[in-house]
């Protein structure tokens, strides 16, 4: 068929597009080092903002990142999430797949297992990314993702507490009226899981 | 996030995605993109999806599986996408999100929602070759 071999990816990330469709054709690799390979462009690229160290932090200034590889023939799975100081989640992704027989590691414990496969750990932090955050802070922590607590999010950075029932009662409110947007802030080219 | 379909010559399809999430997000919080059917979901019988977006929005519709699904009952790429994105908009909508979607026999195309335009990149063929990117409109 000339279409394949064929490589796709979200948003205009040529340079990892055309990576892995190299490893492709020139490396004749399989198709999960062409996948590993072109994310792992994306990763040391920071595309967009949105992929690999010093992007999106969260309330606490810090990246964490996620990554998945699935193979279509096997059904085999490996993923890492909300894993933290260490750059190279598509690969550690794929030791899940290959070393495991597990589907999923989070956090801390994702590390930890990085770190045994032989990745090093270091701070996903960047002067762009603590001046995003310090932005933000100064900007009263907005936009944020709470909802239904008090102090206000709209204008608090917190600590926050649930709104009591009786609170809800005694104004007159409803939950809906409480949930004022459904959405997370600000989805767009630069901002997107 | 790069939500990102592979596939050879022989028809082997792989999916994947790597992100570092929403920014501003709740410590702890994860996404769509790790989370199979969500974030990606590959079947080398039919094809593979990967999604983009809002994911603590896209994560409660498995757009992936459902776009996958929808190249099982017989869908093309580009109307597999629409499909998976359609369901998710009956309830939010607002959201914002993008799918590209590729058969198993190298057919591909892309949908999106609640963004003006949403661009792709293609490479395709067993030849080296430029990326293409393409945008298809919300």
């Amino acid at each position: 068929d000339q279409a394949l071999p064929l490589v796709i990816n979200t948003w205009a990330f040529t340079n990892s597009t055309l990576r892995a469709h190299q490893w492709l054709v020139v490396g004749e690799s399989d198709p999960i080092d062409a996948l590993v390979e072109g994310c792992s462009v994306c990763e040391r690229e920071q595309c967009d903002g949105t992929v690999g160290y010093g992007g999106s932090p969260d309330e606490n200034g810090e990246t964490t990142l996620d990554a998945m590889i699935m193979d279509g023939s096997t059904m085999n799975i490996g993923a890492v999430a909300a894993m933290r100081d260490v750059k190279h989640a598509s690969a550690v992704a794929r030791h899940v797949l290959e070393n495991t027989k597990h589907t999923l590691l989070v956090g801390e414990r994702a590390t930890e297992f990085a770190v045994q496969m032989g990745f090093k750990r270091e701070s996903l932090q960047t002067d762009r990314s603590k001046e995003m955050w310090e932005q933000w802070k100064n900007n009263h922590c907005q936009p944020n993702f709470w909802q239904n607590v008090i102090p206000s999010p709209s204008m608090s950075c917190g600590p926050y507490e649930p709104i009591s029932d009786n609170a809800i009662t005694q104004n007159h409110w409803t939950s809906n009226e409480l949930n004022e947007d459904d959405h997370g802030p600000n989805f767009n080219r630069f901002n997107h899981d | 996030t790069i939500g990102m379909i592979v596939i050879d010559a022989e028809g082997h399809v792989v999916a994947g995605t790597s992100t570092n999430g929403a920014r501003n997000k709740i410590p702890g919080r994860v996404g769509d993109s790790p989370i199979p059917g969500s974030g990606a979901y590959a079947d080398s019988t039919v094809g593979a999806a990967a999604a983009t977006g809002d994911g603590d929005i896209m994560m409660r519709f498995m757009p992936s599986l459902l776009a996958v699904e929808g190249l099982r009952r017989g869908l093309n790429p580009t109307q597999a996408g629409e499909t998976a994105l359609a369901r998710i908009a009956v309830h939010y909508p607002n959201f914002v999100g993008g799918i590209v979607v590729a058969s198993s026999d190298g057919q591909y195309g892309a949908a999106c929602h609640g963004m003006e335009e949403f661009p792709y990149s293609v490479a395709e063929g067993s030849k080296e070759t430029e990326v293409v990117v393409k945008k298809v409109k919300c």
